[in-house]
This record gives C-alpha cells, structure tokens and sequence, in this order.
C-alpha cells in the first residue's frame, strides 16, 4: 500500500479522514489538512473524546489539548487544558503561526486564542452534564487521586494527603479500569 | 482523542492531534496528546505517528518520537508502531493504547495493547487506491 498522498488517523472517525483528504485534493499543505480534519472531529464531537461537551473533569469543566506539528520545519503549536475555546487545533496552528512557542497552557492558552480571534463560549452541554451528575451520585468513581483521604475507591473530595501509600499493583490494575474506547487521549 | 499523520504527494509530513481528555481527570491534567513525540511526531525525513489511549502512562515513552526513529532507522511502519507499544508494554502490562505509522513512501502500520475489551484497534486511511476513507484494523499484541 505505498502510494502518496496519505491521510491516516486514529479510530473509526471517517468524516475527519474524508476532510482531510478532500483538502489536499483541493491543493492544501499538508498542515491544512491535519487542522481542518482534527477540526471537523472537534465539531462532530468524534466518540465523545474529542471536542466540546466531553469527557468532563472532576469539576464537571470540559477543558481540550490540541497539537500540530510540521515535519518539514519540526515546527510545533500546541495548546494544552484549553478552556472556553472549542476549536483546540485552530489554537495550536495559531501558536505555530503567531509565535516563537510551542505550548500554552490553561487560562493564558484561551486568552491568546481570544486574541487571535476565537470566540469563548462554555464547552458544557446537557450530556457532559449528565456524565458529571452520574459520577458524584456514584461516589466519584472512577477517581484518578491516590494515597488521600478520604479513600478516593469510595468517596468524594475533597482530599487531603494520606500518609500510607497504596499498593503499587493494586494502582496499576486501578488504572487499567479507566481509560478505555470511551475515556482516551 | 484523534491523532492523524498526513502526507502529500512531495513526503511532506505533518500531524496532528484533538483530544477532551480522560473523563474525571483531577482539574489541571495534560495527556500525552499536545506532547510532540508523545501523542504525534512528525519528520519529513523519516515519518509521522499518532498514539491514542491512557497518556499519563504513554507520554512517559514517547512513543510516537520512537516510531519515527525506528522507521528513520529502516524499520517498516507496522514495526515501529509494534516496537513502540511493546515498550511500554515491558513497564505497563495492563496499558490501554495504541499508535499508528507512516512513513515517507506512504508505507502505513498501526499496533496495540491487548487488555480486556480491547483485542483490535480500528483506524482510517485514504489514499490513491482507496480514493476514500477505509476502515482498517489491527490485533492488538
């Protein structure tokens, strides 16, 4: 199967695919075409792990890590806990455009986004909401915090530090419970 | 999370990656995805990867900067991406994951990490033969 150009991502997010290939057929760079692809899942909401409205956080906040990175200059933007901004990628490709950086983070991140020009709007909806809602009426599981008080296997925060740490073994087989096809990076 | 490798008709490279995250992450978290050469990495010279799964533990590896090595080195892309997540495997048994690979002649690969309810990962490719997105998929190591 060698032949160019290529499109090829990850999981079954046909649309994404489609967008991309369409703007290199169109005569788009290659950078066009990861941006507008990444892009069409941000507003699909791709499997819910992309995009506004998903994977909420302890908070109930939904927040986006996006990056682009040009193999021809090892150029790299990228954008990490992104708030308020629904298109994450668009960001990232401004940080590689619009600045000698590579990654901004957190509140700062939104802010420069505002200022490029991306409108800041809240990134909930009534789905991510009810994702939110389930896991506190189901104690907060599952729970990422380890070696707090109270035991976070079984309880709610907030957390203060415990003093006997948990078995190694029993963290990782913990851990392989939570990420999985619905709650992935 | 999507993570995509692009390549033009020249071996231009470039990739991408969008993610939300885990669900009831602890507020502040990053995953690997805005990591270059964890959750993408891109080399005209040598080729692009994407990995997508539990990034606290990938990003620890880089494993989409090790797949464009390895392909750099002469491996094939199915190769690379198997290398990158047997790596982590060594550490991480139970990891959920997975990485997909190109390399500059349009060669492409992807692998991932058996664990329970997780035995195939399904990704998307276009190219000329396809003409249009096809669903593809790989049994997981």
């Amino acid at each position: 199967h060698a032949s160019l150009p290529l499109v090829i991502n990850t999981w079954p997010f046909k649309n994404a695919t489609f967008t991309a290939w369409s703007v290199l057929q169109a005569g788009g760079s290659v950078l066009d075409a990861v941006e507008r692809g990444c892009a069409r899942c941000e507003a699909e909401q791709c499997d819910g792990s992309v995009g506004y409205g998903g994977s909420p956080d302890e908070s109930g906040e939904t927040t986006l890590d996006a990056m682009i990175m040009n193999g021809n200059t090892m150029e790299v933007g990228a954008v990490a806990d992104l708030r308020r901004i629904k298109n994450a990628i668009g960001v990232a490709r401004a940080v590689l455009e619009r600045t000698d950086h590579t990654l901004l983070v957190g509140e700062s991140a939104s802010v420069f986004a505002e200022n490029m020009g991306f409108v800041a709007e809240d990134l909930t909806t009534n789905k991510s909401v009810n994702i939110f809602s389930q896991w506190l009426k189901g104690n907060c599981q599952p729970n990422y915090r380890k070696n707090v008080s109270p035991d976070p296997s079984t309880s709610c925060g907030p957390y203060r530090p415990r003093s006997t740490p948990t078995p190694r073994q029993q963290q990782q087989s913990e851990r392989t419970r939570h990420a999985n096809q619905r709650s992935h990076d | 999370t999507i993570g995509m490798v692009v390549l033009d008709g020249s071996g231009h490279i470039a990739a991408g990656t969008s993610t939300n995250g885990l669900t009831h992450k602890v507020p502040g978290r990053v995953g690997d995805s805005p990591i270059a050469g964890a959750g993408a990495y891109a080399d005209s010279s040598a080729g692009g990867a994407a990995a997508t799964g539990d990034g606290d533990v990938m990003m620890r590896f880089l494993p989409s900067y090790l797949a464009v090595e390895l392909m750099r080195a002469g491996a094939d892309p199915s190769a690379a991406c198997e290398a990158a997540i047997s790596r982590i495997k060594r550490h991480h048994s139970q990891f959920f994951g997975a990485i997909i690979c190109a390399n500059t002649t349009g060669h492409y690969g992807a692998a991932c990490n058996k664990v329970s309810g997780f035995t195939q990962f399904h990704f998307m490719v276009s190219n000329p033969e396809t003409d249009a997105p096809v669903l593809k998929s790989v049994d997981c190591l």
